[in-house]
């Protein structure tokens, strides 16, 4: 059974889609075999990847509406052993057609079933609210990555998605759990950067990574040219720290 | 009538609140009477003008689905001139609920017809979506400010929020238009900032805000003190960049 993670905060530009393609990249670099699940409309995980949008024949959507089986969407990425599920325009019009749908919140989870078999990590990507395409994820997840930018106003949802997830965990998927909550865009000159990774600490306490992402102007250059950052700026310090998390989630996952 | 104005941008932590909050303050500090109102489940907006959410009896959800008047709901803020209808945590369910509401796209517009003639400005921060929240805003407002953060996953998205602009303005809101694009978060030291701008500024020409807002730790320690920046450091780049785009909007609006 793989390890299915969600990659969620309604906050939005807190760092989702940089996590989930730059940590699934350093599994795969460590000779995991990774799918990446782009389940946002922007389809920045996509992109960050080197597919264009507009390219994309079928998507995620065609996984979630049409129930065309997941394997016949998987796209081969440049880098060996990570593997995308793309997204494109269509998925913008998913959270409403599916209102209608039986089972609803299950049917990413059920399109997983058929191509589980094949990867050590399933990483979702979710847009930035927690509609039905959010409940899909954490429906079909065992683990909820949290990413959390060292910025006030990031503080401010965190209940609101802790609640969420408690609540899909005792009505839809009894197995959720938070994995943990990562720092990201941390600026150690600034105090307010500290400050809320102490508040974050505090709360949260174990739950909270070690790993903290440094902001790093070569973790926002590495999309524009379609790669994660451990092909873009290997040595760099943004690349360091999503290995230092590979490791982190690899050893947590030995403990379980 | 006011001038009702749209802050939108389905890309998330682009500076839409962070834009309506202190433009909102800057043009009140220049004598507009001006109503924001926080169409955010985050209730970002709200706790930036230094109101808890959790106290929150009555929000625009309320105006959306209870048609309490809006009058009833609007609270002053600690500035002069610059009220808020607030926004709490039930309006994460407002989107399901609104589906099948008759005329449920201009639920806004209509609330707002009632309190119109109060205020020169009327600010309507949007969530990171395009869902029937942002349709609402887009339904009731004339203009849409669109914030565009100086990183290269925010320009992926400006296609798709134009089209949808063009779609709401030939099927629901003909007077819709975009007001223009405020460049935000640029960092004069990188060189993928100024990039951005560029691209930007090839593609929209003159509907690009000659005012930049820069990256700035203040804006983003003013919400931890529920302060806009005009009243947090009234001196800092960041009050001034807000200044300069309310007297640009301000001489846009008499040409007009
Ligand atoms: N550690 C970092 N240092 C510098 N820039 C970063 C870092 N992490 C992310 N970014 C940049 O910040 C922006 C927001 O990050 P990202 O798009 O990953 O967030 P998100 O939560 O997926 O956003 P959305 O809510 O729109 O889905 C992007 O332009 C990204 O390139
Ligand atoms: N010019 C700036 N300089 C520094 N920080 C900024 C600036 N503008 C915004 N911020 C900070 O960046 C983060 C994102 O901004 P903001 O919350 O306004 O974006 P948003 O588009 O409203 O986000 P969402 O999509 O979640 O609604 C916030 O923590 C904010 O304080
Ligand atoms: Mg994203
Ligand atoms: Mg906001």
């Amino acid at each position: 059974m793989p390890k299915q993670i969600a990659f969620a905060n309604q906050k939005g530009g807190v760092g989702k889609t940089t996590t989930a393609v730059n940590l699934g990249a350093a599994l795969a670099e460590k000779g995991r075999h990774v799918l990446l699940v782009d389940l946002d409309p922007q389809a920045n995980s996509t992109s960050s990847l080197g597919i264009n949008r507009g390219d994309v024949q079928r998507s995620i959507y065609d996984g979630l509406l049409d129930d065309t089986p997941l394997d016949q969407l998987v796209t081969l990425t440049n880098w060996l052993g990570f593997d995308l599920v793309p997204s494109n325009a269509a998925l913008s019009g998913a959270e409403v057609e599916l209102v209608g749908v039986p089972r609803r919140e299950y049917r990413l989870r059920d399109s997983l079933q058929s191509i589980a078999g094949h990867y050590d990590f399933i990483l979702i990507d979710c847009p930035p609210s927690l509609g039905l395409l959010t409940l899909n994820a954490l429906a079909a997840a065992e683990g909820v990555i949290i990413p959390v930018q060292c910025e006030y106003l990031a503080l401010e949802g965190l209940s609101q998605l802790t609640n969420t997830i408690e609540l899909v965990r005792r009505r839809v998927n009894p197995s959720l759990k938070i994995s943990g909550l990562v720092m990201t865009m941390a600026d150690a000159r600034t105090h307010l950067s500290q400050q809320v990774i102490a508040e974050v600490r505090k709360h949260f306490g174990e739950r909270v990574f070690k790993a903290v992402v440094p902001r790093s102007v070569r973790l926002s250059e590495a999309p524009s040219f379609g790669q994660p950052i451990t092909a873009y700026a290997p040595s760099s310090q943004g690349a360091e720290a999503y290995r230092a998390l590979a490791d982190e989630l690899l050893a947590h996952d030995a403990a379980l």
